[in-house]
């Protein structure tokens, strides 16, 4: 899902 | 990784610094609200949870382990090495005003009920309104050291960049973090007041001085 690769955000 | 998250990255760890270099040359904290510093160490740690499970990358592993070490260290320097220039009798925002709701909203809007997506989004909510014991303090006492401000704008700026950097990854990944991003847009806003002062003001030469 998108807000799973958007993870990578600190 | 584009330019504005990285710059912004950048950003962030050169507060963090500035902070730093502050309370070592003036050999205090004053000015400087342990509330807000609190606050921060509580977002690094429930949002970087994820330390413990998951590799992203080297850059995003060693942000994140300085992240937290910075901030307890900046906790160590306020409550143990330079305790007595740490006045808390003006760092009085109600932090229970921020933690309680942010609770409450992490619970309603999350990706998931699993206690690390709810603390995630616990995190992303708190850091965006951890700065305001630091404001009110400033608020309240009307002035700030140079320094100081140059601190505050470093964090605002690393928010500022997180913003052109969800327009670029929207129109180059095609998807929005629909919590991120809300949270992220209040958080930039509350610089606003800030930025005003410190660009027609500090960046001036003058002191940093709000109106009576």
């Amino acid at each position: 899902a998108g807000w799973d690769i958007w993870k990578d955000e600190l | 990784m584009n330019i504005f998250r990285f710059f912004g990255d950048i950003s962030h760890l050169a507060s963090i610094f500035i902070l730093i270099h502050k309370i070592h040359t003036s050999r205090s904290c004053r000015g400087i609200s342990f509330k807000t510093q609190v606050l921060y160490v509580a977002v690094f740690v429930t949002r970087y949870l994820d330390l413990l499970y998951s590799w992203v990358s080297l850059y995003n592993f060693v942000m994140k382990v300085f992240f937290i070490a910075s901030s307890c260290y900046i906790l160590y320097l306020m409550k143990v090495r330079f305790r007595p220039t740490n006045d808390p009798s003006i760092d009085t925002f109600r932090v229970e005003y921020l933690v309680g709701p942010c609770a409450v909203l992490a619970l309603i809007f999350n990706y998931g009920y699993a206690v690390t997506e709810v603390l995630w989004s616990f995190s992303i909510f708190l850091e965006s309104v951890a700065i305001l014991p630091q404001l009110f303090m400033l608020q309240r006492t009307g002035e700030a050291e140079t320094i100081t401000t140059h601190y505050l704008a470093a964090l605002g700026a690393y928010r500022t960049l997180y913003i052109p950097n969800w327009i670029y990854r929207y129109f180059s990944e095609g998807y929005v973090d629909p919590i991120a991003v809300t949270a992220g847009l209040v958080q930039t806003g509350l610089y606003l007041d800030f930025f005003y002062v410190y660009f027609t003001k500090v960046l001036q030469g003058q002191k940093f001085e709000l109106p009576a």
